[in-house]
């Protein structure tokens, strides 16, 4: 086709673009081009929702989600929960072509990274520290939980299911997806 | 969240992602990023799509791996996005979420579901037609 090559992705990042076009200009593969397009914006820190210092967790930790795939065989990486490693897409990678696994989660992805070189490193920034202090100020408003005692809608947990459960019907969407995105 | 899609000038066709996930959520929890067929999909033979948004909700559907398959079928790539985003949406009206969609021809395209914060949803590409990255909208439908 005329159109090809082509660089397509989510979200006006356009560093994250402009890499894995030059990446695949150079004459490296596709996996190539999205691996670097993608480090790119964990480098930047795109949009606070990728790479380290963005959305930390209920305990203030920043953790990383990625994934890439091979169209040509079906072959996938993936990394969850990542913890402690930077270039969760680099990482991915590694898994897709080091190991006959498809996804590794958590701490043990983070021992698997420093296998294949990775170094661990806080992913917490003083933005992070900051977001998650506003957080716990505001009784750690907004949260995910539902269903508990004390009631999460007005209270920092720890919470417990209650001793009578009474279902609630639960929101169709959720109340505060402008906090960011997958 | 980078979703993000390449097509080689040979054909060969690879997609990932990248995402610290949403803020404040409960330790341990993953999204749909890294989930094969919700975060994003690739297939030589159909094309490759990725999607973004709430992914508590969007890994339920599989959106991306539904969207190849519908191009797959001949769907044009802006129209199987919106499909995805119209199956969604019929479970769950106020859902969160956009899909880029990219067929193995090259031809792209992209949806979103409207809401009142959320009515146009920006991508980027860059093909053999363009001499740099070049930001599009959609509308939400």
């Amino acid at each position: 086709s005329g159109l090809l090559p082509l660089v397509l992705n989510t979200w006006p990042f356009r560093n994250a673009t402009e890499a894995a076009w030059r990446t695949l200009l150079s004459g490296a593969s596709a996996l190539d081009a999205v691996e670097k397009g993608c480090t790119m914006c964990e480098m930047e820190q795109c949009d606070g929702t990728v790479g380290f210092g963005g959305s930390p967790d209920e305990t203030g930790e920043t953790t990383l989600d990625a994934m890439i795939m091979d169209g040509t065989s079906l072959d996938v990486g993936a990394v969850g929960d990542l913890r402690h490693i930077k270039n969760a897409i680099g990482v991915a990678r590694r898994v897709m072509d080091y190991t006959s696994h498809t996804f590794l989660v958590g701490e043990s992805a983070t021992k698997f990274a420093e296998s294949m070189g990775f170094l661990p490193e806080d992913l917490s920034t003083a933005v992070s520290r900051a977001i998650h202090a506003d957080w716990l100020a505001q009784n750690c408003q907004p949260n995910y939980w539902k269903n508990v005692v004390p009631d999460a809608s007005k209270y920092c947990g720890p919470y417990k299911p209650p001793d009578l459960f009474k279902a609630q019907k639960s929101s169709s969407g959720n109340p505060v997806y402008k906090l960011g995105h997958d | 969240t980078i979703g993000m899609v390449v097509i080689h000038k040979q054909g060969r066709i690879a997609a990932g992602t990248s995402t610290n996930g949403i803020k404040f959520k409960i330790p341990g929890r993953v999204g749909d990023s890294p989930i094969p067929g919700a975060g994003a999909y690739a297939d030589d033979t159909a094309g490759a799509a990725a999607a973004t948004g709430n992914g508590d909700i969007l890994m339920r559907f599989l959106p991306s791996y539904q969207a190849v398959q519908y191009m797959r079928r001949g769907e044009e790539p802006e129209r199987a996005c919106q499909k995805v985003i119209l199956r969604i949406r019929s479970y769950v009206p106020d859902f969160f979420g956009a899909v880029v969609c990219a067929n193995k021809t090259g031809h792209y395209g992209a949806a979103c579901n409207r809401l009142p914060t959320f009515t146009q949803f920006s991508f980027m590409v860059y093909n053999s037609l363009k001499n740099q990255p070049t930001e599009e909208k959609v509308n939400c439908i």
